[in-house]
């Protein structure tokens, strides 16, 4: 899976996700990444969430939209509401897996809960730093 | 603005030991032409969702990624992508799901949330509007790499005894992106 979340200069996020699923998958299976709230979510008054991971987790979690509401709700920063959902419920749940999440301040959390993460930044000085490892 | 942007190229069982130096290279490179195309397009002004695309799409046409080319592979044998755009600021969303022949499923996407009153459009149906969409068509065998098809076969292999599925670090990759 692949992700993307920006922050434009009029101030409005977005958030996007792209995947081919989980080997050898059966059935029509359809992951996280194409459900709305699930794997991908964007909303300028919260934050902009792109997930990666075991997508059935995501799905029952509506992951990328529980980010948004511990923002929105419980008044959490990008970090606090992030960790909550990926490094305390989703294992909690049974699955893993990261997400990308940015805020309107331009405030950014990757976390996750395997033990790598395809993963990278970019700021206003054009500044970018791109990690794999934990 | 603080123009900002983020990227991940998938989370799973990514150790420094099973990756050679060339191939983290690669990623490295990827991920970085990834944040470059998307910054690109915030530093001339241009809207988030944009810059979402275009470094999606680097990533998309990269095989080192699970998705577009070099996407994992179903049951059947063939490669079936999702992806999914959305924009903070209306709270407009667009997604498909099961397209086989959409070259970047992430403009399908983009082009359900814009061109069409509708959120989610799956299979044949979606591959059928990106083509009225004059997206880029392409056939199943375009996104073919072969580690992909070794994961697969290996997949396979483990499928008759489901606890070595789940004792296997390799195969545990299989559930991630």
């Amino acid at each position: 899976t692949v992700g993307c979340v920006a922050l434009d200069q009029y101030g409005n996020l977005a958030a996007g996700t792209s995947t081919g699923g989980m080997t050898n998958k059966k059935y029509g299976r359809v992951g996280d990444a194409p459900i709305i709230g699930a794997g991908t979510y964007a909303e300028n008054a919260t934050c902009a969430v792109s997930g990666t991971g075991w997508g059935e987790f995501y799905i029952r979690l509506s992951a990328a939209h529980d980010i948004a509401s511990l923002m929105k709700y419980s008044n959490l920063s990008v970090q606090q509401a992030a960790d909550s959902v990926i490094l305390k419920k989703l294992p909690a749940l049974g699955g893993n897996g990261g997400a990308i999440v940015l805020d309107r301040q331009g405030n950014f959390a990757f976390p996750f809960c395997t033990s790598g993460m395809y993963r990278g930044y970019i700021t206003r000085k054009g500044e970018g730093k791109v990690f794999i490892f934990k | 603005g603080p123009i900002t942007l983020v990227i991940h190229g998938g989370a799973g069982n990514i150790l420094r030991e099973n990756l050679t130096p060339e191939k983290e290279a690669a990623y490295r490179e990827r991920l970085t032409a990834a944040l470059d195309s998307g910054y690109a397009v915030l530093e001339r002004g241009g809207k988030s969702t944009d810059a979402v695309i275009a470094a999606i799409r680097i990533m998309e046409d990269s095989p080192l990624f699970n998705a577009g080319k070099g996407a994992v592979f179903t049951s059947e044998g063939i490669n079936e992508l999702d992806a999914a755009i959305m924009d903070g600021s209306n709270l407009m969303a667009g997604a498909v799901a099961g397209v086989t022949t959409i070259k970047n499923p992430i403009t399908a996407a983009y082009a359900v949330m814009t061109k069409s009153e509708h959120v989610m459009l799956t299979g044949k149906g979606a591959e059928k509007f990106a083509e009225e969409q004059g997206l880029d068509i392409v056939p199943n065998s375009y996104f073919f790499d072969s580690t992909r098809y070794q994961q697969l076969l290996k997949a396979k292999a483990n499928e008759k005894n489901r606890e070595a599925q789940w004792i296997d670090p390799y195969i545990k990759d299989k559930k991630f992106g």
